[in-house]
């Protein structure tokens, strides 16, 4: 009755390079239909975070910049085998929408977003 | 145990009008710390869905254009005495994040989302 991190998460998830500029960002998440994409060093580990809202925010400014300029550094991420309803609380405590899960070598080995979370309320728990 | 859609949405909802410009848009979200703004008339009624996806969409191609242009207009809504359980599974069967609420005149009262969703799990439901 408590998921795990582990049990909701995606496991192929969809990554960008610090390299990339904003129109590959754009078109990576346009592609995936996605809003939440992990930036990983040439090595596949994990160095930031990009959403489409930071996307938003360089179209707001009239900026152009790569993805290794704008991205947050400080990535909130989740353990697999955390509680569902802890990954959930962090979501909410510091109003972001995905938490990567990386494994000991700092690669990128899922993701949970809080519209997964949510659909184990759709599905009754 | 059942919670409702109007025990979990917001009222306070940031909303553009068709005219303002996909910068206007960004600000919009950028200011206001949100992915998803529904597009309302000059009257206040609910005309299109735009979120930060979309921006992306715009970035992507290299575009500009209004609001108006580019919103979606077939825009999925909740009720507010409709279970949350049947938003979160509406959310999952579209691939959307968010549904605004709108009263018999169709204007809009409330938005809920799948973070807010995902923070019942946060609360142990
Ligand atoms: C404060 S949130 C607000 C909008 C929305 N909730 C979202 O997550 O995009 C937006 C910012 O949070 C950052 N962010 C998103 N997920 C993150 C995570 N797991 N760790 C650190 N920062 C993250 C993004 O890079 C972006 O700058
Ligand atoms: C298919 S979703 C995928 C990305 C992400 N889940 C999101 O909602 O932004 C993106 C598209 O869904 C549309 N959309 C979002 N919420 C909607 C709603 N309540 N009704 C109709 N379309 C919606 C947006 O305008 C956007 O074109």
């Amino acid at each position: 009755e408590h998921p795990l991190v582990m049990d909701v998460m995606v496991q192929d998830v969809i990554t960008v390079k610090e390299d990339y500029n904003v129109q590959q960002v754009a078109k990576t998440m346009v592609d995936g239909q996605i809003t939440h994409v992990p930036v990983v060093s040439n090595e596949g580990k994990l160095v930031g975070m990009l959403t489409a809202w930071d996307i938003a925010k360089m179209v707001a400014q009239g900026r152009e910049a790569l993805a290794g300029e704008i991205m947050t550094r400080k990535v909130l991420t989740a353990d697999l085998d955390e509680p569902v309803e802890l990954a959930a609380r962090k979501i909410e405590k510091y109003n972001i929408s995905a938490l990567p899960i990386v494994n000991s070598e700092n690669r990128v080995i899922g993701i949970i977003t809080g519209d997964m979370i949510s659909r184990l309320i759709g599905r009754g728990r």
